[in-house]
């Protein structure tokens, strides 16, 4: 999870498209969602 | 639908608090207030920019104030 | 008003895509579309959490896709 956080927003949502994980953009509010979701899939 | 989510959408939603959605009581409340969520509109704002997506949503209301599967329905 | 706006607010918001917003031109709204802003209704959500507040949403519109006053303004 930790280098998740080190990602910047283009490179999560980059991350997002690949594993196509629904998603909407990255802002404050939607960021830690997108982080967990993300480490879900590829745990 | 419940009563509370009927009032609700009876009405412009204006500047009512968190505290009148459908499924969000005193506790949850009080949890998204604590995070910035304290009107439904903010609460509208997160809906539209998950892009409506009923499921991230559901998610995101779990992990920010704990919402069961029954009150993140409501 | 612009006659863009009048016309994005004569009729429900539904699917339309960001550039049919005022002061969403070509560019800014492949910007928008490139960091997931790509309908109007995701914009309003944003507008939304950042609480209704024109100064802020005119600053995070600059920091999102270069919009100036005049843009963001409309």
């Amino acid at each position: 999870m930790e280098d998740l956080k080190n990602l910047s927003d283009h490179e999560l949502l980059d991350l997002l498209k690949k594993y196509d994980i629904p998603h909407g953009p990255i802002v404050e509010t939607t960021r830690q969602l997108y982080e967990k979701k993300l480490q879900n899939y590829l745990t | 639908t419940s009563q509370k989510h009927r009032d609700f959408v009876a009405e412009p939603m204006g500047e009512k608090a968190v505290g009148a959605l459908a499924g969000i009581g005193d506790v949850l409340g009080k949890r998204l207030e604590d995070k910035g969520f304290d009107k439904a509109y903010v609460v509208l704002g997160q809906f539209l920019i998950l892009r409506k997506d009923e499921e991230l949503f559901k998610e995101w209301l779990k992990d920010t104030c704990g919402a069961n599967s029954k009150q993140s329905g409501d």
